[in-house]
């Protein structure tokens, strides 16, 4: 999965 | 980023630039669901709170601002500026079935359980059903002003063009997160209805009006 800190998308 | 993140980005941009105009061009909140707007404002603080995390980018930084900022506006231009216009009595959706359900699903299916990715998995499922007050506001008066269809349809179009962004993001990059592209489904078929009645009739200059 993808981490907080690495969301990109709005 | 690509293509569809962009348009999709630049829609709900324009989406709530359209609102904010309706608003303070007609010095009017008729027709606009208070509930719809302070669940938004839930959704922005929510998801944004990694702004004091964690930078990714100018742009990041700039449109989460924004985002937050201007739904703090129109909760004021609504329940301040504008209270005398604000359509109080068909606006009754009850806020709590919507954010306690979300709440708890974002407690149970989540990507770590974390605070703040809680909080973030909280905001996209509250984002699905946010607008569903608007929905039903819109259903009890029957009617929308053609200002009203055009912000509607540029925030439903946001998350369609999303999806198409995880689509390509899936073959391009190999990057999914399905609790994003669940949730983004179930926000985009709400709006089906309406984008129907969107293209049939508010595109070919009628009024939005709902079938008696």
């Amino acid at each position: 999965h993808v981490p907080t800190s690495e969301k990109d998308e709005l | 980023m690509n293509i569809f993140r962009l348009a999709g980005d630049l829609s709900h941009l324009l989406a709530i630039i359209l609102l904010l105009i309706k608003i303070w061009k007609t010095r009017s909140c008729a027709g606009i669901s208070g509930k719809s707007q302070i669940l938004f404002a839930i959704v922005y603080v929510s998801r944004y709170l990694d702004l004091v995390t964690t930078f990714i980018s100018v742009y990041n930084t700039f449109m989460k601002l924004v985002f937050i900022s201007t739904s703090v506006a129109t909760i004021y231009l609504m329940y301040v500026k504008f209270k005398a216009t604000y359509d109080h009595n068909h606006d009754s959706f009850r806020i709590e079935f919507l954010l306690v359900p979300c709440f708890l699903l974002a407690l149970l299916i989540n990507n770590a359980f974390t605070p703040l990715e809680i909080l973030w998995t909280f905001s996209i499922y509250l984002e699905a059903v946010a607008i569903l007050p608007q929905l039903f506001l819109v259903s009890k008066t029957g009617e929308a002003e053609s200002i009203t269809s055009h912000y509607l349809f540029a925030l439903g179009s946001y998350r369609a063009l999303y999806l198409l962004n995880w689509i390509y993001r899936y073959y391009a990059e190999g990057h999914y997160d399905l609790i994003a592209i669940f949730a983004g489904a179930i926000q985009t078929i709400l709006y089906c209805d309406f984008f129907y009645l969107y293209i049939t009739k508010v595109l070919k200059g009628k009024k939005l009006q709902l079938p008696a």
